[in-house]
């Protein structure tokens, strides 16, 4: 899960910003 | 009743593909074709057009809250900048418009009936897996043989000048042109390759898959709605289902080809740095 943290965030919660 | 049911399904994808993807097909044609109403798109041709086009994008995309703040560094146009920097920084900038695109397919993903209802665990490998497959397919309607339309359309970048950069930057572009003007001849709408898009996504192959049957049973309903569709859609074209689906093998490949050029990229470029999104999609892929 660690490994896809941000893969997981977004099918989670689609406002998650990507442009980190 | 049945063929009702995969006509909705067909529908509803239709209608999240276009909630999601913000240039179809048909615009991008549109716009190749010069049949639009709006200007037509700027051209890069050589380092001084990539110039001018970052300066073009910056001032153009910068939402108005940002606009004054960020005025002064318009364009990052720094005229002593060698090719090379001018290179990573588009490369740079190519990440950025990339993960937003993740982000993109990952809402049509979520909107595909029963996917949400997916294993966590499968729901992140099916994206892992497909997202860049997902990411060149709709690259295709974008390009034709002299080039490509990027930043949304605002911009058409020639063939001839990605084949001009250094290695591998020139080698990154030219096996998807290759792919894109053969699979452009399949003559694909928007809503086929709304289908098409959720196929590849519910794929049961991909490594490390905890439960396949749900997702191979999702992915057969599709395969059916995207078959009646083709069907119905260009009754001309025989074996139209056939040639999509053998393009998928193809795809496979240019992912593992593209996975490797960006690894390449890492090891000899210093000044390059990965988006963290792409970095975890591309990590232990093939």
């Amino acid at each position: 899960k660690e490994k896809h943290k941000i893969l997981h965030r977004l099918l989670q919660n689609s406002t998650t910003p990507v442009d980190l | 009743p049945e063929s009702a049911d995969l006509r909705a399904l067909a529908k509803h994808l239709y209608e999240s593909y276009l909630k999601y993807f913000p240039l179809t097909k048909a615009k991008a044609r549109a716009i190749l074709s010069g049949k639009t109403s709006d200007s037509s798109p700027f051209v890069i041709h050589d380092m001084r057009s990539l110039s001018e086009g970052e300066q073009f994008i910056n001032c153009r995309q910068i939402p108005p809250s940002l606009a004054n703040q960020q005025q002064s560094d318009c364009g990052l146009l720094h005229p002593g900048d060698s090719a090379e920097e001018v290179e990573v920084r588009f490369f740079q900038r190519c990440q950025s418009r990339s993960a937003e695109a993740v982000r993109e397919v990952t809402e049509f993903a979520k909107s595909i009936p029963g996917f949400m209802e997916l294993d966590l665990n499968d729901q992140v490998t099916l994206l892992k897996y497909g997202v860049i497959e997902v990411l060149i397919i709709m690259m295709a309607p974008l390009m034709n043989k002299d080039g490509t339309l990027i930043a949304y359309g605002q911009i058409f970048m020639t063939r001839e000048f990605l084949k001009s950069l250094r290695k591998p930057f020139c080698q990154m572009m030219e096996p998807k042109f290759e792919f894109s003007v053969k699979f452009n001849m399949l003559e694909m709408d928007d809503s086929d390759m709304a289908l098409f898009l959720a196929v590849i996504i519910l794929s049961g192959d991909r490594p490390g898959l905890l439960n396949v049957k749900p997702i191979e049973d999702l992915q057969e309903t599709v395969l059916h709605s995207l078959e009646l569709q083709l069907k119905m859609n260009h009754p001309d074209s025989l074996q139209l289902f056939a040639k999509v689906l053998q393009k998928m093998t193809d795809l496979r490949q240019l992912v593992s080809d593209h996975v490797h050029f960006i690894q390449l990229l890492k090891k000899t470029e210093v000044d390059i740095c990965l988006h963290p999104l792409l970095q975890e999609i591309i990590r232990d892929l093939y």
